[in-house]
């Protein structure tokens, strides 16, 4: 049992390195065991230096790294539990516009594998997927408008658009 | 195996029935506040995961159905199915197409509670049926691969040994 | 003391209706006192009808929905106790363009009374603004630079910008 | 009255000393990821709220103290100073300016303890004085006025009750 476990996490650790250090621009990461020779009685550190920067605790991360190093978290993930259907609800909410690109180009390579559904307010995101649908609400109900070009969605945004 | 199309009806905000095909590759979904974007999230949830917690925006089953605006009374029932393309035949299934619906319905004899039913291509089915479905197909509600909004950094947040569980229970 | 609580409970329910409405285009809003007799003993409850929509509870609000209460609640609370400065770090994240465009236009407005300071990655709130300052990471180190222009907000932020 | 600048001394990622002139009407402020900006929000809070419960991002006052990188080594203490326009004597100090100061400085006798100063116009003072400043300047940090990344929804997130008691404060 614990080789099964050491042989997973150390897969999964390699791979957030590697993912880590290409969505942060030459960060470092990696993972640490509270108790390396018994690792399935002890707990796991996530840690992370942005560049630049000095190794620091998750919580004093920004916002914007926090959502960062979930992502790179996630992906490395994906290869060891590879699920057929991902569904990501406004994950760029915190990203400026350099990483919300960096991390749509990242959903975009890894929808080769698997389907990927991504909710998002931000064209900088949407113009990296492969089909585009808008949602709007009309006499207090949803409607799906089909497939929507990006260029499209400014207009029906200003139309019926201001759904609140 | 991927999932072709995601059917609501009276499901929260989508009181007509609506069929949204979803393709392979990256789709993605876009549209104004409040127009019923994570409300097809929920209906995702709301099949993948009968037990989960992640639903967290109704406090009772019976939120989720249409309640009603201007010009339609509320709903007495909704329904969700996913359609699988199953030609791999990854769910031990065997036919081409597996589709999973949920129906929840408030009960006549007691407003107050809702009954839930489940159908895996058509045929009553049980919510553990439901389940060692959902486990073959590696599809959970509560896996990495589905993030609420808000939630993105609720997954470096967990403590460190939630951390090592969740990856000991990949192994 | 009740006389005095109800005088500024009115004013304060005024105003958020009166701005609920105008925010969210044709919406309705109103406090409800859980014991109106003796307001003191009791609670208060914040109702909104979103156009189109029924009456929801709180709870049941889309993202972008909450932040646009949370800010008509916040501004309806100013004019009865006001503040000669506010500081609103992406208070823009949850809300569409059309929604991050109605706030900043009335953080514009109500900064003729007060100062404030507005941090956000959108630039549909950004050009509301009087003055700009950008913050950029330069040797691990916070940098400021002075007043910017919007239409230079790009170049920095490709430039150093990816600060993570 | 209104506030002219903030100025910051190894204060989180700013190491070398930086003023910020504050104008009139609305200012608008922006960078890249992890780049400062809610470190300034954090700066203005740990002056106008000594006791705040907001300062969530430092588990301990020495959290925000200036950590060091490739080049420069972990600074010992940190200065944060909000200098205001008093010209129309709402803060009851006779001056046209009134700066308030706070800095941190790590004990030399006991590493893990750090000592906070307190700054008004320059002179010794205490953290009741400076509390007794805002207050008549109708600046705290638990007001409606700052809205930390992340807390917008707070707001609407309280308990009826508790809304109620802020109402009742304000009356
Ligand atoms: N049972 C129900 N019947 C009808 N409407 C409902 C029901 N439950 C929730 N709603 C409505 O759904 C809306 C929320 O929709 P949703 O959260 O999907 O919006 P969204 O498109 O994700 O918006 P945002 O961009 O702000 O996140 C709310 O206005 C709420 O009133
Ligand atoms: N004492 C300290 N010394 C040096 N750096 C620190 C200190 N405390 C926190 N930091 C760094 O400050 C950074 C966070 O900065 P901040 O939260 O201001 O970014 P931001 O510009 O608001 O980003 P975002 O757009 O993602 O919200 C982190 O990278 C953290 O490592
Ligand atoms: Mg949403
Ligand atoms: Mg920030």
């Amino acid at each position: 049992r614990k080789e099964e476990f050491m042989h997973v996490y150390e897969g999964i650790d390699r791979n957030f390195k590697e993912i880590y250090q290409k969505v942060s621009g030459g960060g470092e990461a990696f993972f640490e065991l509270e108790r390396p020779d018994d690792p399935l009685s002890g707990g796991l550190h996530i840690h992370v230096r942005p560049p630049g920067k000095k190794m620091t605790r998750l919580n004093a991360l920004s916002g914007g790294e926090k959502s960062l190093t979930s992502m790179a978290f996630i992906f490395s993930v994906q290869s060891w539990d590879p699920s057929p259907f991902y569904l990501l609800d406004e994950v760029d909410q915190n990203l400026d516009a350099i990483n919300a690109e960096i991390i749509a180009k990242l959903v975009r390579e890894n929808s080769k594998y698997a389907q990927f559904v991504m909710i998002s307010l931000r064209k900088i995101s949407l113009k990296e997927a492969h089909h585009l649908y808008g949602v709007t609400l009309q006499k207090g109900e949803s409607v799906i408008l089909g497939r929507v070009e990006l260029k499209d969605v400014d207009s029906y945004e200003k139309g019926d658009g201001s759904a609140m | 195996m991927h999932l072709k199309e995601i059917q609501m009806e009276n499901f929260k905000t989508f009181r007509k029935k609506v069929v949204i095909p979803i393709y392979e590759g990256f789709t993605g979904v876009t549209g104004p506040n409040g127009s019923g974007k994570s409300n097809v999230a929920d209906a995702v949830l709301f099949v993948l995961g009968p037990r989960s917690s992640k639903m967290v925006r109704a406090k009772r089953l019976e939120d989720l159905i249409f309640h009603g605006n201007d010009k339609f009374k509320p709903a007495n029932e909704c329904k969700v199915t996913l359609v699988f393309d199953n030609t791999d035949r990854t769910i031990p299934i065997d036919s081409d197409h597996v589709s999973l619906k949920r129906v929840i319905r408030r009960s006549t004899s007691d407003p107050n509670n809702t009954l839930s039913y489940f159908y895996v291509n058509g045929r009553v089915s049980s919510q553990n049926q439901f389940e060692s479905i959902l486990t073959h197909a590696h599809l959970s509600a509560e896996g990495y691969n589905i993030v609420l909004q808000g939630h993105i950094s609720e997954f470096i947040n967990k403590t460190p040994v939630r951390i090592r569980e969740e990856i000991d229970e990949i192994a």
